[in-house]
């Protein structure tokens, strides 16, 4: 097979416990089964040992298990044995001898009533033969073949721009996706949310049917922005809507990429409680909980008394950010809290923390215009090692009198004369 | 890259993938 196969991907590592439990529950009990001599339980071993779903991902097994069932008449197996054979590109002699065992391997599978391996028939056929690719997509959408329909549908509407071309394209997908297919309400979903920001209208009932579907379906996404919505329209604390809490979890299910965000609802009261008894570092992570973007949390008037807190009780990191955020606070006492911040954050050594104050002074940003107080903090930047500080000086020079020149190192020595002399001599070879 | 080795009927099976 080769080395890398345009269908096979590296197994998650990070899929969520009770999935990887499911997974390797099916894992033993189709090893059993291959072990009483079911072909079908070896199939299914195979295509677990493909994708590492329960097993350590091994494909030479997977190979041998899935080429083993597929010859004796286990359609699934061929498929995945297609699936591992699929290369990415088919330039090479050897790419193009392995497309072809691809293509015989989803050819077996597809005559045993594997619909998905009819449509990787008529995927490959795509590039050759395109009315074979159609009739096969057909044939195979009529018998029920999800994918086909699928694809019948992408190509309807992308063909054909007509209203009524796209109008009937949806209503596939939206068929589809009602009989359970996730691609199919990611596609449907998305279009609807097109047609919403048209008319900007709040979520249809409809978008939120197709969504929860495309979750239930196994897709992350959409459990992930129909939750933010439910979240959104929610009231109380954050760990006490449950509606929505429910949603993410799911989406955290369907896909690791989302499971910070149930995280840190779930992690929340602890913190706010230990922020509240004094513990400087649980203040500074509630900050930081407030502050992670696209978080249905994210609130930077939550975050900024936390992250001052965090910085007042020693942890140095949270001076900066708390001084920015006091910087976006209208109360009259703001400017004051965001200086002291700043200054103990520069400090205790935050390079961040007199960098950011030395420019507010400088351009007058959020304090009176100060250069007196302001270039000294940049200039030690620069004198510290920041090369990009010492750089933004020189470019205020040009314009700021005020600004001090930044002292000459040895970036740009000159040339010494037997270096000119060469390199003239070479100009003129 | 992810390397495994599995041991199935007697016969051990190594795959590394990227």
């Amino acid at each position: 097979f080769p080395t890398s196969s345009a269908l096979v991907e590296r197994a998650d590592p990070d899929e969520s416990p009770a999935r990887r439990e499911r997974e390797e529950a099916a894992a033993r009990a189709d090893r059993t089964a291959c072990d009483e001599g079911k072909s079908s339980g070896c199939a299914a071993l195979g295509l677990a040992y493909l994708t590492g779903a329960g097993v350590p991902q091994n494909r030479p097994l997977a190979e041998v298990l899935l080429r083993e069932a597929c010859d004796a008449d286990e359609g699934t197996a061929c498929m995945g044995l297609g699936q591992l054979y699929l290369p990415r590109v088919a330039f090479s002699e050897e790419d193009k001898a392995m497309l072809e065992q691809a293509g015989s391997a989803f050819d077996r599978g597809c005559r045993l009533g594997v619909l998905d391996a009819c449509e990787r028939v008529a995927a490959i056929l795509d590039g050759t033969d395109e009315v074979a690719a159609d009739a096969l997509r057909r044939d195979t959408c009529a018998k029920g073949g999800t994918a086909s329909c699928r694809r019948l549908a992408d190509d309807l509407s992308m063909r054909d721009e007509s209203a009524a071309a796209q109008t009937e394209a949806q209503r596939v997908f939206a068929r589809l996706c009602r009989s359970g297919d996730r691609e199919s309400c990611v596609s449907h979903a998305r279009w609807l949310t097109q047609q919403q920001e048209r008319d900007e209208d709040s979520r249809s009932p409809e978008l939120r049917e197709i969504q929860s579907l495309g979750c239930r379906a196994g897709d992350g996404y959409l459990c992930h922005d129909l939750a933010m919505a439910v979240f959104a329209e929610g009231s109380g604390p954050p760990e006490q809507r449950v509606e929505a809490l429910a949603l993410f979890d799911r989406a955290c299910d369907n896909e690791s990429d989302f499971c910070s965000i149930r995280t840190a609802i779930h992690a929340r009261p602890l913190l706010v409680q230990g922020c509240e008894a004094g513990r400087a570092q649980d203040c500074y992570a509630l900050g930081e909980l407030y502050q992670a973007p696209g978080s249905p949390l994210e609130s930077a008037a939550d975050a900024r008394a936390p992250m001052g807190k965090a910085c007042e009780g020693g942890i140095i990191e949270a001076c900066t950010i708390a001084a920015e955020l006091a910087l976006q606070d209208s109360a009259p006492d703001a400017a004051a809290r965001a200086e002291r911040w700043y200054r103990t954050g520069c400090a205790g050594g935050q390079a961040g923390s007199c960098i950011a104050f030395g420019r507010r002074l400088v351009d007058g940003d959020g304090f009176p215009r100060d250069p007196g107080q302001g270039y000294p903090l940049l200039a030690s930047a620069c004198a510290s090692g920041r090369t990009d500080i010492c750089d933004e000086l020189e470019t205020r020079t040009a314009t700021d009198p005020e600004a001090p020149v930044p002292v000459a190192d040895n970036s740009y020595l000159p040339d010494d004369p037997e270096a000119l002399e060469e390199r003239q001599r070479r100009i003129n070879e | 890259c992810t390397s495994t080795a599995v041991t199935f009927r007697g016969t051990l099976y190594e795959d590394t993938i990227c």
